[in-house]
């Protein structure tokens, strides 16, 4: 399950006559290349190299282990590292209307991983609820409903509503008074740059008091992950990262630096534009893929 | 003295690590670094010419060439051209889920329209939730007709159905939204291709996100392969980016950036500007 680049540099490393310092740097670099392919911030993949070139060349073999095998142990071991905390569970907490709001930048796949999470929560039994706060884009409401209408998950919104705030406050305690156990929020799409966005989404997190604020990134995100997740995370704390469409050919990265820059957990990922296209966050696969 | 084969790698490595930093894919940055290195490894330089500042002016001069590919595209000559040969100008657009594709359409539309052109859009995605909605509100606000028929309908007929009708009723252009599509997924690639055979488009124009990494490259080259890229919009520029991931599209695809989206509002499509770009990913 270790990626194909990472055991074809280790094969490469092992097939040369002697796993000389040369060997051992080239094998650095193709790690590097893995990772900077993978689109995860530059700056890290230099740390991360760093870190495995030091022990690569500080540490002594531990029993019963291959000068091979050695390799792919700390090399496993770093990237393991840049994941971050282990497996996240969104916690539900009972007694109560579990407010989770979505945010993220425009098109990254909020409106659809709002449905997917709705979905997610009522196969586990919990009464759902989705509200679009998205009072910007043309037809957010209607995108909702549709999805909403698909999975039998009732939909609050206002397409004549400006105000987000005060139409997420009425969607929230439409749902608290029904006895909901779970009211996820979509927000409208935005980036760091957008000072009143990025303002207004802080205002909205303070008024609905979410028990968890989830950052939507799309997995082809590139060097701009980390800068953007850190605006983010300074106007909103994040609680978790939903990384969307790991079902292309992008590895998710720029989401791996994101976490790791807000030291927000991964608790998602999308596969696809389906509704049931969700899986819990699971660091190996991840990793593996990354590296392949 | 001479620029050693060494001395060039310890540098184009760090200017490949700038570029990749800028988003430019680094298969394309590394093929950058090697052409760039066969023009320079041997070469004699003087004695106080500081070669880190002779490879930065080979970059910046290859990164603009790239940007200035011999092909070009211009909207207006060629809507100018069909509208004297009576039929309108079809412009299908693709690309990856959410880059921007229906909000770029009504840019477009809106655009078009302010130069005295008629325009009618296909709302030929008819699988994402709320698509259809979307392309008539927007089509509302910039005063276009949309041509659409169910959700679940055939992307090809809407699109068909939409030329026609152009055809008919004498208007200048036609604008096919699809739907967002992984360049991975065999059927919706097929479906794609069916729509291109079916219209014949006269422009089919890649819809590529700004901040995308080393994936804008991916696409690119796949959307062109299935249905061959006349040109592209790069949208989103406006989220403090680098602009690398232009460097990538217009080399794999070999064909121009026409526009450049900068903001969500009807009036955020500006022409693209290489210099801008190259100047950017340099800094
Ligand atoms: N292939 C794939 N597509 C996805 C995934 N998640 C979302 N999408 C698609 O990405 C596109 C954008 O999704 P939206 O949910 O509209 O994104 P958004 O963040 O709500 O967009 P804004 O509200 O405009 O900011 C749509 O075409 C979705 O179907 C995923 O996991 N895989
Ligand atoms: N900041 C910014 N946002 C943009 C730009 N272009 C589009 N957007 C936003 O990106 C989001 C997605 O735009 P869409 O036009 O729905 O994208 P799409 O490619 O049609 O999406 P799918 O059809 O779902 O694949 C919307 O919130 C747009 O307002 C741009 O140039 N800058
Ligand atoms: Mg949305
Ligand atoms: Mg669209």
């Amino acid at each position: 399950k270790l990626g194909y680049a990472l055991s074809n540099a280790v094969g490469k490393l092992l097939g040369r006559p002697l796993a000389d310092e040369r060997a051992i740097k080239e094998f650095i670099r193709d790690i590097q290349r893995a990772l900077l392919q993978a689109d995860v911030k530059v700056e890290q993949v230099l740390e991360v190299s760093k870190r495995i070139e030091k022990r690569a060349f500080s540490e002594k073999l531990p029993p019963g282990f291959s000068r091979r095998e050695h390799l792919i142990k700390i090399a496993y071991e770093e990237l393991t590292q840049l994941m971050g905390k282990k497996s996240y569970r969104l916690r539900i907490k009972p007694n109560k209307t579990n407010v989770i709001m979505l945010v993220g930048i425009q098109g990254s796949g909020k409106t659809t991983s709002a449905a997917k999470l709705a979905r997610y929560f009522q196969k586990k039994g919990y009464k759902v609820g989705l509200v679009c706060a998205d009072t910007y884009r043309l037809g957010a409401y209607e995108q909702l409903l549709q999805l909403g209408k698909q999975i039998g998950v009732n939909v609050y919104g206002d397409p004549s509503a400006k105000d987000p705030v005060d139409l997420a406050l009425k969607g929230i305690e439409k749902f608290r008074k029904e006895g909901y156990d779970v009211v996820i929020v979509d927000t409208a799409g935005r980036h760091k740059d957008e000072e009143s966005l990025m303002r207004e989404m802080k205002e909205l997190a303070s008024k609905i008091k979410p028990d968890e604020v989830i950052l939507v990134i799309d997995a082809t995100i590139g060097q701009q992950a980390e800068k953007q997740a850190k605006a983010f995370h300074e106007s909103t704390p994040i609680g978790s990262i939903f990384v969307t469409k790991l079902d292309g050919s992008a590895k998710g990265g720029g989401a791996l630096s994101a976490a790791a820059a807000t030291g927000a957990p991964i608790s998602f990922i999308g596969v696809g534009e389906k509704v049931d296209d969700i899986e819990e966050f699971d660091p190996p696969s991840f990793i593996g893929r990354l590296m392949g | 003295k001479t620029l050693s084969e060494e001395s060039l790698d310890e540098i184009l490595w760090d200017f490949k690590l700038a570029l990749v930093s800028a988003d430019v894919a680094l298969p394309v940055a590394e093929e950058l670094a090697e052409k760039i290195k066969e023009t320079l490894v041997g070469k004699k330089i003087g004695i106080l010419e500081n070669p880190r500042k002779l490879v930065l002016d080979v970059l910046r001069n290859t990164l603009l060439k790239i940007l200035n590919p011999p092909s070009k595209v211009d909207i207006f000559e060629m809507l100018e051209k069909n509208r004297k040969m009576g039929k309108p100008t079809v412009m299908l657009f693709v690309g990856f889920n959410g880059t921007g594709k229906t909000t770029t359409i009504a840019k477009l539309a809106n655009l078009l329209k302010k130069h005295g052109y008629s325009v009618v859009l296909a709302a030929a995605d008819t699988f994402r939730a709320g698509s259809i909605e979307q392309l008539e509100k927007l089509a509302k606000r910039v005063g276009v007709r949309v041509i659409k028929h169910q959700y679940g309908a055939d992307p090809a007929a809407v699109a068909y159905d939409a030329v026609m009708h152009a055809k008919a009723k004498g208007i200048d252009a036609v604008l096919i939204d699809t739907a967002g599509r992984v360049q991975t997924d065999k059927n919706l690639m097929d479906e794609m291709k069916k729509i291109a055979r079916v219209v014949e488009p006269d422009l089919t124009i890649f819809v590529g996100d700004a901040l995308a990494g080393n994936d804008a490259f991916e696409q690119a080259q796949k959307f062109h392969e299935a249905v061959g890229i006349d040109c592209s919009i790069l949208t989103k520029v406006d989220a403090d980016v680098k602009g690398g991931s232009s460097i990538s599209i217009v080399h794999v695809t070999g064909k121009p950036i026409i526009f450049i989206g900068t903001g969500t509002s009807l009036d955020d499509l500006k022409e693209f500007d290489p210099e801008w770009f190259v100047n950017n990913i340099l800094s």
